[in-house]
């Protein structure tokens, strides 16, 4: 059972190297993906795109762009919600997505 | 026997670590495959229509949106400079970031609900290396909710 | 009271993210809506 164990622990070892390989490698890639100039400017969804994906669609929907790194927090106060947002690399950008 | 229940307990830790790492790359993987679509998608339809669209119609990718009901009152303070935003909801909302989007869009195929047809499947795999073929067919017979 | 801080703006980032934040939501929005009705707390049992 011990030798059993061992060399099952040895081959798991091997799937775990396997697989972090491959997270850095699909990691990289993305980042590649997404950073690219011509990518930068074909990677939008229009708003009829969004409208779509809203069920039930009257809903308000509100859309945040914000710089990288800016710290959203949800606080629970004893009535409703708040949502704070804090930007140390420019300004966020919030508007409603229209209905039509 | 007690090393025996060593190594029991380190393959259990190995097994869930590897649980883990594969649902990170499915994740990965998801977002690889619906990044490329989008972005062929418009290429196609601006080569269709010949010009972009107008830029108050679209939104660029990072973004995250916040859907709420329509009777929800949002009490928002906004400082001069646009670097500090504060709501207050007077009900529930939800947040979701671009991915998801992507995903409810069909982006991703339906690859991230095992829900993904053997066309769609085809045109999937030609948007990932071929190391990662393996895994999008896995994904597409709903190795995903297996994890 | 809970709080939750994510930061937000890059893409792809980690997919649950804002499942915490949806969860707490819609679990404390329940509660919310059972404190204002008030029909929330069992009533005691009459002595029979």
């Amino acid at each position: 059972r011990f030798q059993k164990l061992q060399h099952e622990l040895s081959e798991l070892t091997e799937a775990e190297e396997k697989l972090d390989e491959l997270i850095n490698k699909s990691s990289l890639q993305l980042r590649l993906l997404t950073e690219d100039t011509h990518n930068k400017k074909l990677s939008y969804i229009r708003c009829q795109d969004l409208r779509n994906t809203v069920d039930p669609p009257d809903q308000i929907v509100m859309v945040i762009r914000a710089p990288p790194e800016t710290q959203m927090q949800v606080s629970e106060p004893s009535e409703g919600y708040q949502i704070s947002l804090k930007s140390s690399n420019g300004p966020i950008d919030v508007f409603l997505c229209p209905e039509d | 026997a007690q090393e025996c229940q060593d190594l029991e307990a380190e393959r259990k830790r190995r097994l869930e670590r590897i649980k883990h790492k594969q649902s990170q790359l499915q994740e990965l993987i998801l977002q690889q495959i619906a990044f490329k679509n989008l972005v062929q998608r418009n290429r196609q339809m601006e080569l269709q229509n010949n010009r972009p669209p107008p830029a108050n119609t679209v939104i660029h990718l990072p973004f995250i949106i916040i859907n709420t009901s329509k009777r929800t009152v949002i009490d928002c303070s906004i400082s001069n400079d646009k670097f500090e935003y504060l709501f207050n909801f007077d009900n529930m909302f939800e947040i979701h970031d671009d991915v998801e989007v992507l995903k409810r869009m069909g982006m991703a195929f339906g690859l991230e609900a095992g829900r993904c047809s053997a066309d769609q499947l085809k045109i999937a795999k030609t948007l990932v290396p071929k190391v990662l073929q393996p895994y999008v067919t896995k994904m597409a017979q709903g190795a995903i909710n297996q994890l | 009271r809970s709080r939750i801080l994510v930061s937000i703006g890059e893409s792809f980032g980690s997919a649950d993210k804002f499942q915490k934040i949806n969860q707490m939501v819609s679990s404390t929005d329940r509660s919310l809506k059972r404190s204002l009705e008030g029909g929330s707390t069992p009533k005691p049992l009459k002595r029979l």
